[in-house]
């Protein structure tokens, strides 16, 4: 890409190209390369060496728009909600927070609310031991509900200062799951106005422009206030958060970067853009 | 749709005689960014086009009625030709008892698919042991145990601190005296960059020899597919692909960059959470979900 004496269309072609492939979008990348066709028209812009820099700036734009790490301490207990589609890291996810926020000194309590998949329960409760927190948990394909509802009882009888409950995977597809989400939601808000204080989607990097449509019907279905964005030390870029940024305007929490309890970052703009290409 | 898209692009060059080479270029232009939006992979995506721009510059497309139809219909069938092969079924032959391995990124549903695969099989009179050779993630071995219990399927007990190349080898020495047929190996999820752990499976491999290899792959992957399904072949020449998640609403380009860059037949398709939701692969099907 560099070495070149002058913008050309060349060039232009080959970031379209390494814009598609980190999974931007094609509706996206369009729009970044038009951009930047303008203003190396409006003689903005003439560098081929700047050129990088300056997508990426563009990127940077709309992901720091977004930049906001996830504050716990508005409310005792401060319940979050973790939901999104099957396998893409929530227990292992909420494993990682669970252990960051007790290393903060605060106290944690999870919920194993995912009643359906086998050795889910059995898994939480692994991860829960490992990051000092207790689990509340009832039989394997028990009402999820019913465990959400226990859980935020104990959380306010032993004054913990974060309730993370674990859900089952869902496809956004499923109508009757999707409704069992927001019955869990409306259970909270019944049981403590304002909880979910937070409902953090999962989407796996790995994901192509899927991830855009789940974002979508999730914050439809539970009004979204997080993403965490999973597997990053693959090599899936997870451009799917430019779109959804600029579209949904979600706020980024976290990455997850590896399978132990210590693979997690807050979300930093300027070193996900610089990953990006 | 595919259908609506060509049709007005179509419609924009109505009138102007015969259609020109830059007209095609839209239109393959057209074509291209639908593939792209159902992640098939940029290249695989450039080199399909490549391979129908002759074919659409043919006198069927250039003096029909109904160019954008005929146009779909060459599309549709080269998807489906790509897609699709010889070699889907399951290799069952062989000196028993025969095994299988199930490979993949994390999450991508492996463990699943290898108690819906038991199912499959113990509904065709085989009599499959299941083995979870994962001994990383938390309740990992529980998990398929517990698909065993509900399958009433056999399933391998891993004893304390057995890594997964001894758990390989004594369940199917095991499998081999107590009229096992076939030996389905869960393996944990791994990244196709990790060396050490590309490097176990293929230690598993060679000292197994199984009769399968299954890249099993979610049907929601994005770009990176062409990178993992590439690497994955790379270092286990596989035999073939799951695609899992199929019950989504992801379009699946995944599917064509995967047999792209691998040419191996996706052989089934995960459809749901439950153990009855497996299906075989159909690669007509395929191509029309692509297309949208
Ligand atoms: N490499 C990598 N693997 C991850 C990461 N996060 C989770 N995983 C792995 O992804 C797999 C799935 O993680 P889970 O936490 O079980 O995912 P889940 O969303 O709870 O899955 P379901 O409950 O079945 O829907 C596990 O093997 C995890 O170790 C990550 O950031 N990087
Ligand atoms: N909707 C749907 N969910 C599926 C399908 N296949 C698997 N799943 C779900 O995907 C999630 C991950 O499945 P697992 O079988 O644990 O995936 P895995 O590849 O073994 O995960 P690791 O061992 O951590 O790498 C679970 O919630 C499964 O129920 C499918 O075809 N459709
Ligand atoms: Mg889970
Ligand atoms: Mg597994």
């Amino acid at each position: 890409v560099l070495g070149k004496k002058n913008i050309d269309d060349d060039l232009l072609e080959e970031l379209e190209e390494i814009l598609i492939t980190s999974d931007i979008g094609v509706q996206t990348a369009f729009r970044l390369i038009e951009d930047m066709r303008e203003k190396v028209k409006r003689k903005e812009l003439d560098d081929p060496g700047l050129l990088k820099k300056c997508l990426q700036e563009e990127i940077m734009e709309i992901l720091k728009a977004e930049e906001s790490p996830l504050d716990v301490t508005g409310s005792v207990p401060f319940v979050i909600l973790v939901v999104g589609v099957n396998g893409v890291g929530k227990t292992t996810t909420i494993a990682k927070m669970a252990n960051g926020f007790k290393e903060q000194g605060k106290s944690v309590l999870l919920a194993a609310a995912d009643t359906f998949r086998a050795a889910a329960i059995e898994q939480l409760e692994i991860w829960g031991q490992r990051a000092g927190c207790k689990v509340i948990k009832h039989q394997s394909g028990s009402d999820p509900s019913a465990v959400v509802f226990d859980a935020l009882k104990a959380a306010q009888a032993r004054g913990v200062d974060v309730l993370i409950v674990d859900t089952a995977g869902r496809l956004h597809t499923k109508a009757n799951l999707m409704e069992e989400l927001k019955k869990i939601q409306r259970i909270m808000g019944r049981e403590l106005p304002d909880a979910p204080h937070e409902v953090l989607l999962i989407l796996d990097a790995t994901t192509g422009q899927n991830a855009i449509s789940q974002a979508k019907s999730f914050k439809e279905a539970t009004n979204i206030t997080g993403i965490a964005l999973t597997k990053l030390d693959g090599t899936a870029k997870g451009g799917v958060v430019v779109g959804i940024s600029h579209e949904l305007k979600i706020p980024l929490r976290y990455v997850g970067i590896g399978e132990g309890m210590d693979d997690l970052r807050v979300f930093n703009a300027k070193e996900f853009v610089e990953a990006l290409f | 749709s595919l259908t609506e898209r060509l049709n007005t692009v179509f419609k924009k060059l109505r009138g102007h005689g015969k259609l020109s080479e830059q007209n095609i270029k839209d239109v393959l232009r057209e074509i291209r960014l639908v593939l792209l939006e159902a992640d098939v992979n940029f290249r695989v995506a450039k080199d399909f086009i490549e391979a129908i721009r002759v074919k659409a510059l043919g006198k069927e497309v250039l003096n029909s009625l109904t160019p954008a139809q005929q146009l779909i219909k060459i599309v549709n069938t080269e998807l489906t030709s790509l897609l699709g092969g010889e070699n889907s079924q399951l290799k069952l032959s062989g000196r028993r008892p025969i095994s299988m391995m199930f490979v993949g990124l994390q999450g991508s549903g492996k463990t699943t698919t290898v108690g819906k695969l038991a199912k499959f099989l113990k509904e065709k009179s085989h009599n499959p042991y299941m083995v979870p050779a994962d001994v990383s993630r938390p309740a990992a071995i529980d998990q398929l145990q517990k698909l065993g219990q509900q399958l009433k399927v056999d399933t391998y007990e891993p004893k304390q601190d057995e890594n997964p190349l001894v758990i390989c080898k004594n369940a199917v020495s095991f499998a081999g005296v107590s009229a096992h047929d076939i030996v389905l190996i869960d393996t944990a999820g791994r990244l196709h960059i990790d060396e050490e752990l590309m490097q176990e499976l293929q230690t598993i491999k060679e000292t197994i020899l199984p009769n399968e290899i299954l890249l099993v792959a979610d049907a929601m992957t994005g770009q990176d597919a062409v990178n993992v399904a590439g690497k994955f072949n790379e270092m286990l020449d596989m035999d073939g692909v799951i695609l899992t998640k199929m019950d989504g609403d992801a379009r699946g380009g995944a599917a064509l960059s995967i047999k792209a860059v691998t040419g191996k037949p996706i052989k089934f398709v995960g459809t749901g959470e439950h153990l009855d939701a497996l299906e075989v692969f159909f690669p007509d099907r395929m191509a029309s979900r692509i297309l949208g």
